[in-house]
């Protein structure tokens, strides 16, 4: 059964996206089945990926809403041990079209049961907020990894999310747990980031990763050739962090 | 009667809340009397001024969802000529609950309609997407400042807000107008933002304003002192391109 990540924090632009593709992209060079889902109306991880997102017949849209058969959803990516349910921007109805239905928060985690024996991973973008697609993600998940940007309303917003995360362990989720914070496009000439740096390690000690994405051109370019940055730039310091950062996760993963 | 601007993209941390502070702020200096409305759960607006959230009555959530008196949501900040009505996180629960409600769209527009008279700007804070708050602001507002980072993520999202707003000014607001586009975080040495200048300033032409605002850890600082820049560090890049956003910005809405 594959291990169920889902990539979350409300406060936009702090790198969800970003960590969600060259996670996945390093998990699959290490040969791990992995398989990236999209619940984002943004569709940002699958134009990241360079897939045309006019081409798509089935996308999470019709799995959430729908009953589309998840495993027609699967599309096949560059690398071969990814593959990617690619979202759509029809996916922004979603938020209101869900409210009335029973089990609103379990329409990912069912979608996803029948394909969870194929993959060693399976890791969930979701949008900036806190509505039904991210607690889709958080109901379907076993383990929340949370990206924070270095910076004061990042920090900020953590004690929310935190909020929210115990809120579906104990009513939704029971064994949802956090499976690390990662700081990311982290500039070490500037105290800001090196202040909200030391208040996370300080408050959240081990459950912050060692590993810190640091701020780097080449992630930023890599989504406009729709590629992960290891397919893009390997030698630069964005890929090499997220590589340092997947054997870490991968060491916290399969110690459980 | 006010000139009502609302700030939105759904792509998350392109500077929203960033530039409704430190433009309400400037406007404040050239003393217009402005309203600054924190329309996101994330309640950064709020924070960003230095209001603690826990000393707030009637907030906005309040006024939308419920029948609180606009007039007793306005709180005074450290400038004269500005005001706030502040936001709280139990606005998260807003999306959901003005789903099956008459009018949906207007609440936010019928809730200002009374406090008008008193200023001559009203400046709208969004959340980073295409819901119910956002869509509340767009029917509120007159025209609409759009903030785009200089990255490949934040202009692929920029065609989806613009079929948006066309959907909103057919059906809920026919006078709504785009205001402009503002190029945010913008880093000169960057191939990738020069290149995405480049390519609105050719598609949208002069809808774009000249000015730019650099990346400047003054701006991102200035939060967590729960100041504006201009009153952070008055001599910096960030506050001098917001000063020089204001008078480009006044000449534009003074055109009209
Ligand atoms: N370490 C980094 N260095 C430089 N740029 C980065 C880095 N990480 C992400 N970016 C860029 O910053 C922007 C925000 O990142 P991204 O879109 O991944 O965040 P997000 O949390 O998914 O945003 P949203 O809240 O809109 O979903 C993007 O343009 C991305 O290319
Ligand atoms: N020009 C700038 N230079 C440096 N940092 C900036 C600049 N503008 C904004 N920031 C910082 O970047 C982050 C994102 O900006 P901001 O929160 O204003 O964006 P937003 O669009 O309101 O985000 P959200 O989508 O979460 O509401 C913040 O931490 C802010 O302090
Ligand atoms: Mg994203
Ligand atoms: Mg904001």
């Amino acid at each position: 059964m594959a291990k169920i990540i889902a990539l979350c924090n409300q406060k936009g632009g702090v790198g969800k996206t970003t960590t969600a593709i060259n996670l996945a992209a390093s998990l699959s060079v290490s040969e791990k089945k992995t398989l990236l889902v999209d619940c984002d109306p943004q569709a940002n991880t699958t134009s990241g990926l360079g897939i045309d997102k006019s081409t798509i017949n089935t996308n999470i849209y019709n799995l959430i809403l729908g009953d589309g058969d998840p495993s027609q959803a699967v599309i096949k990516t560059g690398l071969s041990y990814l593959d990617l349910i690619p979202s759509t921007n029809n996916l922004v109805g979603a938020e209101v079209e869900l409210v009335g239905l029973d089990e609103r928060e379990f329409k990912l985690k069912k979608a996803l049961s029948s394909l969870s024996a194929n993959y060693e991973y399976i890791l969930i973008d979701s949008p900036p907020s806190l509505g039904l697609l991210t607690l889709n993600g958080l109901v379907a998940a076993e383990s929340v990894l949370i990206p924070v940007q270095c910076e004061y309303y990042a920090l900020e917003g953590l004690s929310e999310l935190l909020k929210t995360i115990d809120l579906v362990r104990s009513s939704l989720n029971p064994t949802l747990s956090v499976a690390g914070i990662l700081l990311t496009m982290f500039d070490a000439r500037n105290n800001l980031a090196r202040q909200v740096e030391e208040e996370l390690r300080k408050h959240f000690k081990e459950t912050v990763f060692q590993t810190v994405i640091p701020r780097n051109v080449r992630l930023s370019e890599a989504p406009s050739h729709g590629k992960p940055v290891l397919l893009y730039d390997v030698k630069s310091r964005g890929a090499q962090s997220y590589l340092e950062l997947t054997k870490e996760f991968l060491e916290r993963m399969e110690r459980v």
